[in-house]
């Protein structure tokens, strides 16, 4: 039988505001 | 051409995969103060179509960590270039272009079944296998809002100062002076440094330049017509809400006006085949505005006419209006007191909002419908002008 897809594992994303902070804390981090 | 690039936004370290001759994955660095005119002869929203081969590349070595990583600093690298260019009608038009191009990309090729109705054998090879990027469709969509908004923001900023001097006090139509009220003055702010008003033509010629920029750039025509949507919006509660306050626009003069430049206006929407944005609608009340102030003001019948013609008006802006009309001339009777009153019993059962003015802020909330390319990936070609060596077609 044809072998089926295996499933798309689905990546969690962070939102937009958790990327600005980790933005922002690795503009702070980085000298 | 030279070009500078100025800034690198490294996504991917090279590596090497093994050869696929249907499949097309590029690895790359994406300049992102890409500069829109170096792309000018390029594909639209090319930077999202080698952006979504960069993501497939990461997918296709099944390698979560290079597709976060990836789509994080795209995302971070677009908001900082917009913030960046906070006030560049251009350059936010661009990377909302390419910002839904993507989004529209990850939906395409995602592999579910309901976005892929309409491609081709051949795109289907391009779907992603091993990754379900659901959630990053999602901050792409609110990027996308986000984006919209400072589009919008910047294309007003532009419009407002033209807005009331091109509408209400410019002789667009020659030969009206003569029949100004008394009492009629320009604004001082637009007669402030001399020859600072606006005709019409300036307003079609900056929405003529919105949207030239907006076509060039492969924005959806979906979201091109949103934008004048809200545009016309801004210009009808600016407009009307200035004729609400001066009453030295109140007259018969300025309402022939005023019908005037809303036609040109709506010529223009048609001439541009945008007239199904919704855009006219948007001006029904200055539209009936202006209807208002030629409209007989005597009768019983008058009043019925002015009734039921201004359904988009409030009771209390019709009667504003009312109370501001200033006769054109000795010849032509004040609105009596009476007349106000017969209008405001024939309207008296309208629950009508309260506040007189119109928010010209308001935003009417947007939609990115999908919008599937015909292009196949293996069909892009990079120009040299990017700069792009890290480019390794595998």
């Amino acid at each position: 039988s044809a072998q089926r897809p295996r499933p798309r594992v689905l990546l969690k994303a962070p939102t937009l505001a958790e990327m600005e902070e980790m933005n922002t804390s690795e503009e702070e981090e980085s000298p | 051409r030279q070009v500078t690039v100025q800034r690198k936004m490294r996504i991917l370290t090279a590596s090497t995969v093994p050869h696929r001759s249907n499949s097309c994955h590029l690895l790359l660095s994406l300049p992102l103060d890409l500069k829109p005119q170096m792309l000018s002869g390029a594909v639209p929203c090319l930077p999202a179509y080698i952006l979504y081969m960069c993501i497939r590349h990461a997918d296709y070595t099944n390698d979560d960590l290079k597709v976060h990583s990836l789509l994080t600093s795209t995302i971070n690298g677009i908001k900082k270039v917009l913030k960046k260019h906070n006030d560049d009608f251009e350059m936010t038009s661009f990377w909302l272009s390419n910002t839904c191009r993507l989004l529209h990309c990850l939906k395409q090729y995602s592999g579910d079944e309901g976005f892929m109705t309409q491609n081709t054998a051949k795109q289907n090879e391009h779907c992603l296998k091993n990754f379900d990027l659901t959630e990053y469709r999602q901050v792409l969509s609110d990027l996308s809002i986000q984006i919209y908004q400072q589009l919008i923001k910047i294309a007003e900023g532009m419009l407002q100062p033209m807005i009331v001097s091109a509408m209400l006090e410019n002789e667009s139509i020659q030969g009206l002076s003569g029949v100004k009220p008394t009492g009629y003055r320009k604004r001082s702010s637009s007669m402030a440094d001399g020859d600072n008003s606006y005709c019409l033509e300036a307003i079609i010629r900056q929405m003529n330049a919105f949207h030239t920029v907006m076509c060039d750039q492969g924005l959806d025509p979906e979201i091109v017509l949103q934008v004048f949507k809200q545009l016309f919006y801004m210009i009808n509660a600016v407009t009307l809400n200035n004729l609400l306050l001066r009453k030295d626009v109140c007259s018969w003069s300025t309402g022939m006006q005023l019908r005037y430049n809303i036609s040109q206006l709506e010529e223009w929407l048609r001439g541009r085949n945008l007239h199904q944005s919704g855009a006219v609608q948007t001006m029904e009340p200055l539209i009936q505005a202006a209807q208002l102030l030629q409209l007989k003001k005597k009768t019983q019948e008058d009043a019925e006419a002015i009734c039921s013609l201004s359904t988009s008006l409030s009771t209390q802006q019709i009667v504003k209006i009312l109370n501001l009309y200033t006769p054109l001339n000795e010849f032509e009777e004040r609105v009596t007191v009476a007349f106000i009153r017969t209008i405001q019993a024939q309207l008296q059962e309208r629950n009508d909002p309260q506040q007189l003015l119109l928010d010209a802020k308001h935003m009417f909330p947007v939609v990115f419908p999908f919008n599937p390319s015909s292009l196949t990936m293996d069909s892009i070609h990079i120009p040299a002008c990017l700069n792009l060596e890290f480019l390794k077609e595998v």
